[in-house]
């Protein structure tokens, strides 16, 4: 996993100005606040933000406008206004910022907009000045910042609830959690039966880890759970008689038909991506078909005796593909450990006696989305998901993104999907005040 | 939803406050900007 430094600051200003990098819009992200709003905030929208170049006391708190000359996810770049095109003291803030606001507010709230000291004496009179400059340009919403804030309250998962979630530790079985804490829309588990405090796990709330209460009896999932749990389960699943606490149906996206209707057969063969190695496509089994079209998957070559890695994937899920996949595009496909010379998937299908899962069984739906190559995020890093890291898209196959964390080998790469909630724009983690993991620095060797 | 309302935009008057004095210019705004 990457560990880095947490509640580091991470300034993603001067390393998106010297890597001259893009950034995902915010659009891209179905799971994040004002995500469809965002393609009004453009180059040239006006704001008022605090004057930080003034020659009166430091106490005295005044603004100015500025134009956003430039949008990276959240983040933007300021221009103060009567600088025209000199940008010698442009400045980056972030647009969900408290201290962003549309213009308008400083005379809603009685503060004063003060020109910064290095262009007071540029104009003699201000205010024809922004008269002509402000007229027929566009501001922001009012209370971008509280609106934003108060989108995410709008989840049903609160702190407090029990629900399923996938055991880290044998992710072929799910453990009953509770919310300890949410995150802009990340929630920290705590395992009810762990005996040690501090055993989390991280997963946004529409992860496909986590279920409602009842889930794994109602699909047949392993669980491991106590006796009185599951016997509980049955009248919750059965009755519909759920408690406060009891995270229900309800409160979780609801998951695709599969195509067609038709069904997975156990011993299918397909491509999927390696759960325990996300940088991995593999050959992989269906090892169980589950209820409510869910499958247990095992990755060839790397499956343990008990099945204890096997993992839940839905049918319409996009981190399973048919075979031929990889070869389709061009991707690297890792064969089942102790494959000598080339892996051919005809020769393989033979030695194991199985059959190809027909290839309409899987979801081809590719959505809109606009990841391109090159662009910055903010990913999680799966194997340590408390963790997000700064990170870019290096390839875009249909809908299926690799994410590189920057600073890091390649091994360490994941694929994701692109509506994926684990990804986020850039200063995201800014505006949810979560820590995020910069670039990893590699450190010279240090000689006294 | 919430950001219905600032999906859609028009023109309004919106108030400046400097140290000259107040006065107010037309922008194009949200439709909840008061």
């Amino acid at each position: 996993s990457l560990r880095g430094e947490t509640g580091r600051v991470f300034d993603w200003g001067p390393y998106l100005m010297t890597s001259q990098a893009s950034a995902v819009s915010v659009s891209c992200f179905k799971h994040v606040p004002m995500h469809d709003c965002w393609e009004q905030m453009v180059e040239g929208v006006l704001v008022e933000v605090p004057n930080t170049d003034l020659d009166i006391g430091k106490d005295v708190k005044v603004y100015w406008i500025a134009t956003v000359v430039k949008i990276c996810g959240y983040k933007i770049l300021l221009r103060y206004e009567g600088f025209g095109s000199d940008s010698s003291k442009d400045f980056w803030s972030n647009l969900l910022s408290e201290d962003v606001h549309n213009v308008g507010w400083c005379a809603t709230y009685g503060r004063i907009l003060a020109p910064p000291k290095s262009i007071k004496d540029k104009h003699s009179d201000w205010k024809e000045f922004l008269i002509k400059r402000l007229t027929g340009t566009r501001t922001i919403p009012p209370h971008f910042h509280a609106k934003a804030l108060e989108w995410l309250d709008g989840h049903k998962l609160k702190s407090g609830m029990q629900l399923e979630v996938v055991n880290k530790m044998c992710v072929s079985a799910m453990r009953l959690a509770v919310i300890k804490d949410i995150i802009g829309g990340r929630l920290r588990l705590n395992y009810l039966d762990s005996k040690e405090e501090n055993d989390e796990f991280w997963c946004h709330m529409t992860s496909p880890l986590i279920h409602p209460v009842g889930w794994s009896q109602t699909v047949g999932h392993k669980l491991h759970a106590s006796q009185e749990y599951i016997n509980s389960c049955l009248s919750k699943i059965t009755m519909q008689k759920y408690g406060t606490i009891d995270a229900t149906p309800d409160m979780f996206p609801k998951c695709k038909d599969p195509p067609h209707g038709l069904t997975f057969q156990v011993g299918m063969k397909l491509e999927a991506i390696d759960p325990l190695n996300l940088s991995a496509i593999c050959i992989a089994t269906v090892m169980k078909v589950l209820r409510n079209n869910y499958l247990m998957i095992g990755i060839d070559g790397s499956m343990a005796e008990n099945g204890s890695d096997w993992f839940c994937y839905h049918t319409t899920s996009p981190c399973i593909f048919p075979v031929g996949f990889c070869k389709i595009n061009n991707l690297e496909l890792t064969p089942p450990r102790g494959t000598k010379g080339p892996f051919k998937w005809l020769d393989y299908l033979k030695q194991t006696r199985s059959v190809a899962a027909p290839v309409k069984l899987f979801d081809k739906d590719i959505p809109k989305h606009g990841f391109r190559p090159g662009m910055k995020v903010e990913a999680v890093d799966l194997m340590e998901p408390r963790l997000i890291c700064v990170a870019t898209v290096t390839k875009v196959i249909g809908r299926l993104l690799r994410i590189h964390f920057d600073g890091w080998e390649n091994n360490y790469d994941q694929w994701i999907d692109c509506q994926s909630p684990d990804i986020y724009p850039v200063g995201w983690c800014e505006v949810m005040k979560h820590s995020l993991e910069g670039p990893r620095t590699r450190l010279e060797t240090y000689q006294p | 939803g919430l950001s219905d309302s600032v999906k859609k935009w028009e023109q309004k008057q919106v108030q400046i406050k400097t140290l000259e004095g107040e006065f107010s210019v037309t922008m194009w705004a949200s439709e909840d900007q008061s």
